[in-house]
């Protein structure tokens, strides 16, 4: 991108088209944010391709919102992690548990997949790993009542968070969203304020889908922030510029990898590099 | 949709009763904005515009459609061929058969080898057999276990400590044994980029000789598929292409991208979580749901 002629000219701007479309951006959003950038630019007075990086990372800056930190009027936190089949929210739940057990707090993680064959098992697992307790019903409970109990167990235990799993569905399935509305409403009636952090996963291989995929989690039960997996593959997440755009969801973390260190806090700059390749 | 969208751009040019070059190149570029939407990869798009282009310029005009039915209807049997293809089914001539599932994480490859298992037998009265091959994620092999329970099948009672070439090796051995004639091998998720994980895959088909090696790719997957794809039939040589949870409302481009990327044919659709959501790959479906 930054070899030829040095200025920001037709064929800069072409090229540029062609690694956001490839990142997954989508056409719309790339016309949005080529747009956007063209204005930036100049206003930045820049106009040598060596320095369009900052240019973007500018840009990223303004478009992805910073995550805000929850009010816990009273202890333990509830973190609920939602999204689709496959998108790596038990891995998730793991890592953030590792990273809360680094800072000292007292961890229960809640079984709440009570449908996908060994889900309880494989939280287990991760439970003794990273030194969190762990709250599970039988297979086949309703989740709600895992979620219940969970947060019961930890106001019981002074347990400081609590990071709730759910079965992975997908946002077209009327039912499973309406199951995740009763789990939310479920966990505001036993401790007011919960759940304080609704996480939607969403894998960075995933393309225009995301879109839809945010759309109806937000609409079904309010997305407070986003950890995007699967960064340290070869897709760039592109999709997520489009997604910031329309619905200024922060990206809280981004995954890189499937073991319990593998989460780091979500840097528009480094995403920025990674987009230009 | 895009007949909507055609109609629209062709309207604006009125009295125009067939394809020349000007209005058959404001409609493909409906056609391309389409295909991206739908996460086709650009340069897989960028093929089969330059592809359709000849053949509409080419077209005879058919009396009974306007310009931009007449610009889908091609687009759409274009992509029906392309997606389509000689449609070849699974390999069962030889017993056993052996069936590897590979793919990146998290893409259906456990819930899609109980399926297969679960349409061998029912179809075509094979005695499946399957083997979780994966030892690094958590719970993986009890995974396949419930599963294997459900089916009431049996499967090769691996560990954490075995090594996953081995495991495929002597289940060869113990399916046998059982008197089953179907081998299905689930490995781990991983990504391309992993050099020892894409050669530990080289070594299970070396040891294991599969007739089938199934590519499990998310109907979601975007521009990254061609990638994917290309680095797991460079190593491995696919004879075949799974796309899974197409219950959902991805239109699914990664398809044509896998497709023309590697020319291996696309096989099963995994149309939701149970182990009867398993159906075979139809090409116009696919076509309709691409352009949307
Ligand atoms: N490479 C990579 N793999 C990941 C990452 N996050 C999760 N995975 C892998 O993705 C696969 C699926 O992860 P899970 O945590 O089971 O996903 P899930 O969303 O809980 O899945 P369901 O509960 O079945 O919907 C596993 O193989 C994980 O190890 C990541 O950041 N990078
Ligand atoms: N809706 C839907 N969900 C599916 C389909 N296929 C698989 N799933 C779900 O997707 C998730 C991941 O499936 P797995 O079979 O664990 O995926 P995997 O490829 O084995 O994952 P790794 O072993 O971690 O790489 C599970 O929640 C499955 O139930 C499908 O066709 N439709
Ligand atoms: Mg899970
Ligand atoms: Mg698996």
């Amino acid at each position: 991108l930054f070899g030829r002629s040095g200025g920001l000219d037709d064929a800069f701007w072409e090229e540029l088209e062609e690694i956001f479309i490839m990142a997954d951006m989508g056409s719309e959003a790339t016309q949005k944010l080529i747009g956007n950038l063209k204005k930036r630019a100049s206003s930045m007075a820049v106009t040598e391709a060596a320095r369009f990086r900052e240019v973007l990372s500018a840009e990223l800056e303004a478009i992805f919102p910073l995550p805000k930190k929850p009010k816990v009027a009273a202890a333990p936190e509830v973190v609920m992690m939602v999204g689709v089949n496959g998108v790596g929210k038990t891995t998730t739940i793991a890592k953030l548990a590792y990273r809360a057990r680094l800072q000292g707090r007292k961890v229960l993680i809640a079984a709440g997949d009570t449908f996908r064959a060994a889900a309880i098992g494989q939280l287990e697992i991760w439970a003794a790993r990273v030194g969190a307790g762990i709250f599970s019903k039988a297979e086949g409970s309703d989740p709600a009542a895992v979620a219940f109990e969970a947060v019961d167990m930890a106001q019981r235990e002074g347990f400081d968070l609590v990071l709730l799993d759910t079965a992975g569905r997908l946002h077209t399935q009327v039912n499973l969203m309406e199951e995740l509305r009763k789990i939310k409403r479920v966990l505001e009636k036993k401790h007011p304020g919960a759940p304080h952090r609704i996480v939607l996963v969403i894998d960075a291989t995933t393309g225009q889908n995301a879109l839809s995929q945010t759309k109806l989690f937000h609409e079904a039960v309010g997305v407070d922030e986003i950890v995007l997996t699967k960064l340290d593959g070869t897709a760039k997440g592109g999709v997520m510029v489009s997604v910031a755009i329309t619905h200024r969801l922060p990206i809280s973390f981004v995954g890189l990898g499937e073991k319990m260190e593998d989460l780091r806090p979500f840097v528009g700059e480094d995403f920025a590099k990674a987009l230009l390749g | 949709s895009l007949t909507d969208r055609l109609s629209e751009a062709f309207r604006k040019m009125r009295g125009q009763a067939r394809l020349d070059e000007k209005n058959i190149q404001d409609g493909l570029r409906e056609v391309r904005l389409a295909l991206l939407e739908a996460d086709v990869n650009f340069k897989v798009v960028k093929d089969f515009i330059d592809r359709v282009r000849d053949k509409a310029m080419g077209a005879d005009v058919l009396k009974s459609l306007t310009p931009g039915q007449q610009l889908v209807k091609l687009v759409h049997d274009e992509l029906v061929e392309l997606l389509g293809g000689e449609q070849k089914g699974l390999d069962l001539r030889q017993k056993p058969v052996k069936i590897m599932l590979v793919g990146l994480q998290g893409s259906g490859k456990t819930t899609t080898v109980a399926k297969l298992a679960n349409l061998l037998r029912s179809k075509y009265k094979l005695k499946p057999y399957l083997v979780p091959a994966d030892v690094y994620r958590p719970a993986a092999i009890e995974q396949l276990h419930v599963l294997a329970k459900q089916l009431g099948v049996p499967a090769y009672p691996s560990t954490t400590d075995m090594n996953p070439a081995d495991i495929c090796a002597d289940a060869i051995k113990k399916a046998a044994e059982a008197g089953c004639d179907a081998i299905l091998f689930d490995t781990a998720g991983r990504l391309h980029l992993d050099e020892p994980l894409m050669e530990e895959l080289s070594a299970i088909k070396a040891r294991c000789a599969p007739q089938e090696i199934l590519f499990v790719a998310d109907a979601m997957t975007g521009q990254d598929a061609v990638t994917v794809a290309e680095a797991f039939n460079a190593r491995l040589d696919i004879t075949g292409v799974v796309l899974t949870k197409m219950d959902g409302d991805a239109r699914g481009g990664a398809a044509l991208s896998i497709k023309s990327v590697t020319g291996k044919s696309l096989k099963f659709v995994g149309m939701g979580e149970k182990l009867s959501d398993l159906e075979v790959f139809h090409p116009d479906r696919a076509a309709s749901r691409i352009l949307g």
